[in-house]
């Protein structure tokens, strides 16, 4: 999932 | 209800003024519009009721393959109010079939309109709309999936809030005839992805970088 770094943070951040 | 209150409200399209070629800055709109609403649409995935039980592998993966079929319900919904033959893409971008055509965008009017037709016979309510996205976004057979309990109570969930909301409505075979139109969608996204695919390849339409990542999953 490295690739996917951008959607793997908007999950992340919580808002 | 949730689904409804979190429901975000209509992006409006930012007209590319960079160059006078008109059927280029239709696509240059297009995707940045995309683009826009594809962040939204994240955003919007956390709120669903069971979506944040899941493991962000999960979460990643059914974003990754269902994103295309969520965002198309939006457009088959906005369109299906529309007495002309255009796809409402947002309140100002719509393109009819000529227009489609001249950005190479034939094919996919062509299965859009056939989408936007069958809900449109079905007079989907924004309730309907709701929960067909949230549910494009739960069955989206991701492989492998990396904690089937969690997703299976997700979907499990959303199935029910359809049966209870059709149930209210006395409509016995809505849900029914709703999860019937979901090989409809997806086949729909098929072709968007397809499309959107062969315009990076052919015009090099610069793209952002997260319609990239997600592309980039489905290639």
């Amino acid at each position: 999932k490295e690739k996917h770094k951008i959607l793997h943070q908007l999950l992340q951040n919580s808002t | 209800s949730h689904l409804l209150l979190t429901d975000p409200a209509p992006l409006a399209a930012n007209h590319d003024d960079s160059t006078n070629e008109s059927s280029l800055s239709t696509l240059l709109t297009l995707c940045d519009l995309l683009n826009r609403e594809l962040l939204v649409l994240i955003g919007w995935a956390k709120q669903i009721p069971g979506f944040s039980g899941l493991s962000l592998v999960d979460q990643m993966s059914l974003l990754q393959s269902g994103w295309m079929e969520a965002l198309l319900v939006g457009v088959a919904w906005r369109s299906q109010g529309t007495l002309g033959e255009e796809l409402v893409f947002a309140g100002n971008l719509r393109l009819d079939e000529a227009q489609c055509r001249s950005a190479g965008l034939a094919d996919l009017y062509e299965a859009l309109r056939h989408l936007t037709i069958k809900y449109q016979m079905m007079r989907l309510s924004p309730e309907e709309a709701a929960a067909l996205k949230a549910v494009a976004l739960a069955n989206s057979d991701v492989d492998p999936v990396d904690c089937p309990d969690s997703l299976q109570r997700f979907q499990d969930g959303l199935h029910e809030a359809l049966l209870d909301y059709e149930a209210s409505r006395r409509e016995q075979h809505r849900a029914g005839r709703l999860l019937m139109s979901l090989p409809l969608l997806r086949q729909t996204a098929h072709r968007a992805v397809q499309t959107l695919l062969r315009l990076q390849h052919q015009h090099r339409i610069p793209l952002h970088k997260l319609l990239l990542e997600m592309l980039d999953a489905k290639a």
